[in-house]
């Protein structure tokens, strides 16, 4: 599907006809450590892809767990959100948007902000 | 900028690549034109050249268009979603995501997201990055930051970008701009500009 321009684009290809696989996501907003949303698997999934979530199991449960919560936290740190670790609206929006398919984390790994340490934690607390 | 584990690179014998088109994809020279033009954003930055050539077999970067599962164990989503991706030196492997809309020639302007349609230029700068051995950055101006938008362009490289490349590769001998673009030089040329790492 090549076209020169938007304008060229016919319009059964235009986003009323369309769906991105991650929409679901949308109804995710506002979850947060502790609740047991249905979708939160897949978003699991989505998170094991692109290398910020481990999985032991082999499946997913719809739990909103610790390790999930770590999960965001790191993304939310590698897309320069503010790390909450909650599913707040900036979040979901950023997880929505067309990406690479290279994971961000690879073997656990990465130099994107979630891997280097912070000025603070060199710091000596009072 | 970031690398892949272990940091490979193409070894230092090997500084004119070549590439390669999936023949069996039959693109037009328009879209061949569109990865030479990546190409180059990388190779003013590095010693490094590429070159088409048509023995896909034998090129050192092969690219192609692929719908769901296409053999790598990465199978493609649909529209929208996963849109391309490639393999750290020396693999060479580039697909894209034959579901996309991909743009080939037009200049988007930014926030014209009323359409689903992925600038292919972009995109394929990008994931030349990742040929050549970077890995994702933080950087939101940086050609190698994880995500873009629909109906957005971005084809220049980020300072955080140039950086990157020549930790692995070294300055193109021929630039003398070899430190990578500036923050101003960036903002004259009318880039929308956020954060810069």
């Amino acid at each position: 599907n090549f076209f020169p321009n938007i304008s060229s684009i016919p319009p059964s290809f235009l986003p009323n006809h369309t769906t991105n696989p991650w929409d679901t996501f949308n109804k995710l907003s506002g979850c947060r450590s502790g609740q047991k949303v249905d979708g939160i698997a897949k978003l699991k999934t989505y998170f094991h892809y692109f290398g910020y979530l481990a999985n032991t199991t082999g499946n997913f449960s719809d739990d909103f767990d610790d390790a999930l919560e770590a999960a965001v936290k790191n993304y939310q740190k590698n897309f320069n959100l503010n790390t909450t670790g909650e599913l707040d609206t900036s979040t979901v929006n950023q997880i929505l948007k067309p990406r690479c398919g290279v994971p961000d984390i690879v073997n656990g790994t990465t130099t994107m902000n979630s891997g280097k340490t912070t000025s603070f934690q060199h710091s000596v607390a009072h | 900028y970031s690398f892949f584990p272990g940091t490979p690179r193409w070894p230092s014998r090997r500084r004119d690549l070549t590439y390669a088109f999936d023949p069996r994809n039959e693109l037009s020279e328009d879209v061949k034109r569109v990865f030479a033009n990546a190409f180059s954003r990388w190779s003013e930055w590095t010693p490094l050249t590429f070159t088409n050539i048509s023995d896909y077999s034998s090129a050192d970067m092969k690219i192609g268009f692929y719908s769901g599962d296409h053999g790598d164990d990465e199978p493609f989503d649909g529209v929208l979603g996963t849109l391309a991706h490639a393999f750290a030196p020396p693999t060479g492997l580039l697909h894209l995501d034959n579901a996309e809309t991909w743009i080939i020639n037009d200049v988007f302007t930014s926030g014209s997201s009323s359409s689903t349609a992925m600038d292919l230029e972009s995109v394929a700068v990008h994931e030349i990055g990742h040929l050549l051995g970077l890995g994702h950055s933080s950087v939101e101006n940086a050609i190698m930051y994880p995500t873009i938008a629909s109906g957005v362009k971005k084809v220049e490289l980020d300072r955080d970008d140039v950086e990157g490349i020549q930790v692995l590769y070294g300055t193109n001998p021929e630039n003398n701009g070899t430190v990578g673009p500036s923050f101003g030089e960036r903002e004259m040329s009318g880039v929308a500009r956020g954060s810069i790492g």
